[in-house]
């Protein structure tokens, strides 16, 4: 994806 | 994902086994506190999103408040350690030798070149990434320069490598299922596995299979 990533990630 | 709640479960017990570990041994043998401090390091600069209450979940919420609290506990009880038991503390201390500045500087040379977006948020969140996967160096250091390791701190280590290596099937799992890649989680995840490689198979082959923990 070209929008800013989520860091959903711990 | 399973890989995920695995990974995110081996970090949780990699914390209470260390918790553990210096509750029961009373002092901080075979601890490295320059690795702990610098985990402090990685844990407030990857969650200062929390700051912007842009939450994902109260999962995510709740476990990113554990791990800064306990990161920060673990060098209180070690502090502990050092007005109760002076000496086991300056023995810990004389063997913790690794010059952390050679993790700090190239990890904050790599948030700067490699980052998703240039503001402070994803510099610092880049930077804690590329900090995490070195952060155990000081300890393994530490380990090997000693040879010998109390089971609890290699449980410790194990859970916590086992953490980040969890990730990578979740890596791979994510792309398959929502398309995602994230290129430098996975990049830093695969360095963070690679370091533990040697400690594993160690760790297989002295602890699984029985006999003590001697590192050569």
């Amino acid at each position: 994806s070209t929008t800013l990533l989520e860091h959903d990630e711990l | 994902n399973i890989f995920r709640i695995s990974a995110d479960l081996s970090h949780l017990a990699s914390i209470v086994i260390l918790l553990e570990t210096i509750r029961k041994t009373r002092q901080v043998d075979g601890i490295s506190l320059k690795t702990q401090l610098l985990y402090v390091l990685v844990f407030c600069t990857r969650y200062l999103d929390l700051l912007t209450f842009r939450w994902t979940s109260l999962y995510n919420t709740l476990m990113k408040f554990f791990f800064i609290g306990t990161s920060i506990y673990v060098i209180k009880l070690m502090q502990e350690c050092k007005i109760k038991n002076p000496v086991a503390y300056k023995d810990m201390m004389a063997r913790d030798t690794f010059q952390i500045k050679y993790l700090l500087g190239p990890s904050a040379i790599l948030a700067m070149v490699f980052n998703y977006k240039f503001t402070i948020l994803e510099l610092c969140w880049s930077f804690s990434v590329w900090l995490e996967s070195v952060a155990i160096l000081p300890q393994l250091f530490m380990l090997s320069r000693s040879g010998k390791a109390g089971t609890l701190t290699t449980h410790y280590i194990f859970a916590l490598g086992l953490y980040r290596a969890l990730y990578i099937p979740n890596w791979i799992w994510r792309y398959y299922t929502e398309n995602r890649f994230e290129k430098l989680s996975i990049f830093t995840g695969l360095l963070q596995t690679a370091l533990y490689s040697d400690f594993f198979y160690i760790y297989y082959k002295k602890v699984i299979k029985g006999g003590g923990f001697e590192l050569p």
